[in-house]
């Protein structure tokens, strides 16, 4: 998963869960197989544009921060 | 039902809602209450009623479940995910789930039962998620105090799909502040350890060196237990403490905790006479340690210190800090300058020369 700075793993299973469970990562990676790094990274941004955080796709600190905030479970990007 | 997937909507307006179980934290009576408030939010701002049914499914059935509840979308025990919901349609359409495994308040400790109810049923009414920090809508739980106000970005789109309420006079709802209106004022302004955070409503503003953005959050998510639209702040440096006033309240903080016996009245902690009832603006001087208080058309000198007031106080405003004016919104330190705020202007008032060398538009801090 290049697109981790500190590469830690809880930090990748966060960010892997959280992309699936509300911003379709596995859903969309069967549809029309990308490069995992370039989804990842879409999918990040996608997040971090919803949640008013700097938008690197990059899961830095402020994003696994926002992540680990209790919400809502319905998905981000399905209506 | 007629349905459209990009635009879910319930083409009745008298719906129907039932309990279908309660959790164990809260009495019925409170679960029953709180999901009735959370159905008057939205029936206040559209033309949309929900009617209680017991002996059947209602259109939108409100439930708690623990764990795998056999809908493809698992509960996964305390924090995290709260509950979830489903756009509005036949069967499980419109339905609520509440985790089981959270602890359900009715107070503004986590989690609101109401607050989250209320969050839900905008899926059930066909709403999605929004990025609008200070919307209910918002993803992430940002619950933190009680005087709740829907915010208009979340009635402009109900009403997008339901229309306005049939009442004559049309609720409006809160706003989020956005740093570059023009215009904008606020409700305190202090600095915090080389920062400057600015108040307004239930948000803060924040600019440091290393932000090109300002950033915009709610008061709740650094002080869950400091109230919305508070009055006066400043930094206490020389203790590291920040003083936050509402009424005759002061409450101190250090980092990200309240200081243990706060709030307490400003007559007892300040020395202020009983005619003062609230603050409008103060700075603590740096380099001399004493606090400049802001009430109306005086100002107050407090030693820090010492901890008591200065003798031959209070003095008028325009005495001393000519080219301010009389009243004093917000005030804040940096370097040699006193920044004045009052409505959208802000006066750079010299410590050394005791002039206004400056003024400018209040958000000239946000790099617009």
């Amino acid at each position: 998963f290049p697109v981790f700075e500190e590469g830690h793993r809880q930090d990748v299973e966060t960010t892997w869960k959280y992309l699936e469970n509300y911003y379709n990562l596995n859903k969309d990676t069967a549809g029309n197989n990308p490069s995992g790094k370039e989804l990842m990274a879409t999918k990040l941004k996608q997040m971090q544009q919803l949640f008013g955080l700097k938008v690197t796709g990059k899961s830095d600190s402020q994003t696994l921060s926002a992540m680990r905030k209790p919400r809502c479970g319905v998905s981000d990007v399905t209506p | 039902q007629a349905i459209t997937y990009d635009n879910p909507r319930w083409t009745k307006t008298d719906l129907t809602y039932s309990i279908l179980n309660y959790t164990p934290y809260l009495s019925r009576a409170v679960v029953e209450e709180s999901f009735e408030k959370a159905f008057q939010v939205w029936s206040s701002v559209t033309p949309l009623t929900f009617t209680r049914v017991y002996d059947e499914d209602g259109d939108i059935v409100l439930a708690f479940y623990r764990g795998d509840h056999d809908d493809n979308n698992p509960f996964d025990g305390p924090n995290y995910g709260l509950a979830h919901a489903f756009q509005p349609g036949p069967g499980i359409g419109g339905d609520v789930h509440f985790d089981l495994d959270e602890r359900w308040t009715d107070t503004s400790e986590n989690f609101n039962l109401f607050y989250v109810a209320t969050h839900e049923l905008g899926h059930s009414l066909g709403l999605t998620h929004s990025s609008d920090i200070g919307a209910l809508m918002f993803p992430s739980y940002t619950w933190y105090t009680d005087d709740f106000v829907l915010n208009q970005e979340d009635i402009n789109r109900i009403q997008a799909l339901y229309g306005p309420s049939p009442n004559p006079i049309q609720p409006t709802g809160a706003t989020t502040p956005q740093p570059c209106e023009s215009g904008l004022n606020f409700d305190a302004i202090t600095t915090f350890r080389g920062e400057v955070m600015f108040f307004k409503g239930r948000f803060y503003i924040r600019v440091n060196r290393f932000m090109a953005e300002p950033e915009l959050n709610l008061i709740g998510i650094l002080w869950p237990n400091l109230p919305g639209k508070l009055d006066a702040a400043y930094e206490a440096s020389i203790i590291d403490e920040v003083r936050f006033f509402k009424g005759d309240k002061v409450w101190a903080v250090r980092t990200r905790s309240v200081l243990s016996g706060f709030p307490v009245d400003i007559h007892s902690y300040f020395g202020f006479p009983t005619s003062v009832t609230h603050i409008d603006a103060a700075v603590c001087e740096e380099e001399t340690g004493k606090t400049y208080f802001f009430v109306d058309d005086m100002y107050w000198r407090y030693d820090e210190y010492r901890r008591s007031m200065d003798p031959g106080y209070p003095k008028l405003i325009t005495e001393d800090f000519p080219g301010v004016g009389n009243k004093v919104d917000d005030v804040f330190q940096k370097d040699g300058y006193f920044y004045f705020f009052h409505e959208s202007n802000q006066y750079r008032f010299n410590l050394q020369t005791r002039v206004v060398d400056a003024s400018r538009d209040s958000n000239t801090w946000f790099n617009c």
